[in-house]
């Protein structure tokens, strides 16, 4: 899983 | 992935293509604030560090590519290029831009999610992005009468982390572990300095006259 969720964004 | 985040990363695209547009098809930056685009720069590079470590997606990747090779190409055109630097405007382009980067990156400092290197340098970029536009729209006010294709990029620019915010509303209902205050408030922030050219840019396009933003 991503280290923080939001980093899947621009 | 939803169609709010999608419309906001289209936009910003858009923004980005109707600046190479500008400056390749009239080989001209002139309105365009170089302070501006070296802050981009900036945002581009400390947002992407992960490029080579996480892979979300081709999508995801391919727009990071995108927008650190076009930010950093417009400042190489504006910068080096024999015939566009020529009409880059010093003089007007005189915002102290140093200053946003010192103080967004001790906000950074204080203020983020982990104190982890990637995550402080994550925050700086989406509390440099929201100020980033501030050198441009202080040119634009300067310079009195802004062309078109300048008037689109900024339009663009400022309406995709409008989109943005309907997309963290969206992710804010439908997923449970949501926590991106700093980027709803930055985004907030971002799009209300953008709040009085759009009030102009409407205006103008309902005189059907040309955009003037007022000293």
């Amino acid at each position: 899983p991503l280290e923080h969720p939001m980093h899947d964004e621009l | 992935m939803n169609i709010f985040r999608f419309a906001g990363d289209m936009t910003h695209l858009i923004s980005i293509l109707v600046l190479l547009l500008k400056v390749y098809a009239t080989k001209s930056c002139s309105g365009i604030s170089l302070k501006t685009q070296e802050l981009y720069g900036i945002v581009f590079l400390a947002r992407y560090l992960d490029l080579f470590t996480d892979f979300i997606s081709v999508y995801n990747t391919v727009m990071k590519l995108v927008f650190i090779g076009s930010s950093l190409a417009i400042v190489w055109c504006m910068r080096f290029h024999r015939v566009v630097k020529r009409s880059y405007d010093r003089d007007v382009d005189t915002f102290r831009h140093y200053f946003l980067v010192g103080g967004c990156f001790l906000l950074a400092l204080f203020v983020h999610e982990k104190f982890s290197f990637r995550e402080v340098f994550w925050a700086f970029s989406i509390y440099l992005e929201a100020v980033a536009i501030l050198p441009q729209l202080i040119l634009l006010q300067r310079s009195g009468n802004v062309d078109n294709l300048t008037g689109q990029y900024v339009l663009f620019l400022g309406a995709y982390r409008g989109f943005y915010i309907l997309n963290w509303i969206y992710r804010y209902f439908t997923e449970d572990q949501f926590s991106r205050w700093i980027s709803c408030v930055s985004g907030l922030v971002q799009t209300a300095l953008y709040a009085d050219f759009f009030y102009y840019y409407f205006i103008s396009w309902k005189n059907n006259a040309k955009l003037k933003l007022p000293a």
